[in-house]
């Protein structure tokens, strides 16, 4: 009897190793398995977003459209498919400024404000060739009432490249104009100015990231307005935490990563 | 019901199959945000002898299917994907950033023997 049960205890325990080598092996089989797929969606391992995360509206549009799901027009009229950015492309990320980073350069407050943004773009792997980036703004409208009787209130958009910050933070930083644009107060939307030169210094030829700064002047010269137009910052508005997440400046950037083809829009199935 | 279904042979030629990856089944839905999963299908069937003209076939399968009538020992052509296409997937990527990418080769579009 005793001999007996020593062999149970002893098949069991056999079994028991053997269940747990099992499990052990099958679990180390959907680990492998989990990478293998992993790496073939180009990642190095799986991401857990946190609950804050937001996915702008403009890469769910993108989305739609480029998948087929939705035509152009069908959503937004004001959306307009970045064909030319995204035809050598098979790769697009969207990337919000580090905030804390944004710094007002220019003391004087009879002056304009101009907003340094820095975008933390070590995230692009280093395979991953860009050709172009923009960078997102978006115009809210003023309405006439605020206007106080003045017709064609323009403003100047600048976006600059910031080549070497100063010592002295009183002073200019050293800066290329990318792109400027003249827009008018009566409509809301967004405006793409084209960053890809910087972008494509950072990333391609590791040249120290200082950020853009944009510049937005009122030309009619109304201080009541400054400031209200364009939303390049959450301080400057008296808007909703939720609202300034999806209309905060957006870095857009397309690359390829040399493994499959472009996103070319595909016919709505 | 053991009676016989007249006039619907069962089709076991080579074709595609439906298959269905939904994402959420390995919980994956938590980073891809798009497509909640996708319609990669599967090729699978015989690839008989003598090879049909639908069935998208090489010269080199017809040969090989040929020879596999006479000598057993050599294979029959297989069922493979013969196009592939690609899909759009919006994830959120490990660093918190949204990314949209286009992989080749996910969904397949037909297949054949070869």
């Amino acid at each position: 009897e005793k001999s007996q049960s020593s062999l149970i205890v002893e098949e069991s325990k056999e079994k028991t190793t053997e269940h747990g080598r099992s499990s052990r092996q099958s679990h180390e089989l959907l680990q492998d398995f989990e990478a293998t797929l992993l790496q073939m969606f180009g990642l190095q391992r799986r991401p857990k977003p946190s609950r804050s995360a937001i996915i702008p509206q403009y890469m769910l549009d993108l989305y739609k459209l480029q998948s087929g799901e939705s035509e152009v027009g069908e959503h937004d009229s004001n959306f307009v498919y970045p064909e030319k950015l995204s035809s050598r492309a098979n790769t697009v990320r969207s990337f919000h400024h580090d905030e804390h980073l944004e710094q007002l350069m220019v003391a004087d407050k009879t002056e304009s404000v101009p907003l340094r943004f820095l975008f933390n773009l070590s995230s692009i792997p280093e395979d991953e060739e860009l050709s172009s980036a923009e960078l997102r703004l978006y115009r809210y409208k003023i309405e006439e009432k605020d206007l106080d009787g003045q017709d064609g209130v323009f403003h100047r958009i600048n976006v600059y490249e910031i080549l070497k910050t100063p010592q002295n933070t009183k002073r200019h930083p050293i800066m290329r104009l990318l792109d400027t644009r003249v827009v008018q107060h009566n409509t809301s939307r967004w405006e793409s100015f084209d960053v890809s030169p910087a972008v494509i210094h950072w990333t391609r030829d590791r040249l120290p990231n200082y950020g853009l700064m944009v510049e937005v002047l009122h030309l009619s010269d109304t201080p009541t307005q400054q400031g209200r137009h364009v939303r390049i910052s959450r301080s400057l508005h008296l808007s909703s935490d939720d609202e300034w997440e999806q209309l905060r400046p957006l870095l857009v950037t397309f690359g390829h990563d040399g493994k499959s083809h472009p996103l070319t829009r595909r016919a709505k199935r | 019901n053991t009676k016989p279904v007249r006039g619907r042979k069962k089709n076991r030629s080579c074709r595609r199959h439906a298959l269905y990856v939904d994402f959420s089944d390995v919980n994956w839905n938590d980073w891809i945000v798009a497509p909640p999963g996708y319609q990669a299908f599967y090729c699978h069937g015989d690839c008989p002898f003598p090879l049909a003209d639908h069935l998208n076939s090489t010269n080199h399968a017809i040969v090989q299917t040929l020879v596999n009538s006479i000598n057993s020992n050599i294979p029959k052509a297989c069922c493979v994907p013969t196009e592939l296409s690609a899909i759009s997937m919006l994830y959120l990527d490990e660093y918190d950033k949204v990314v949209l990418k286009n992989y080749q080769e996910m969904v397949v579009e037909g297949c054949g023997c070869r």
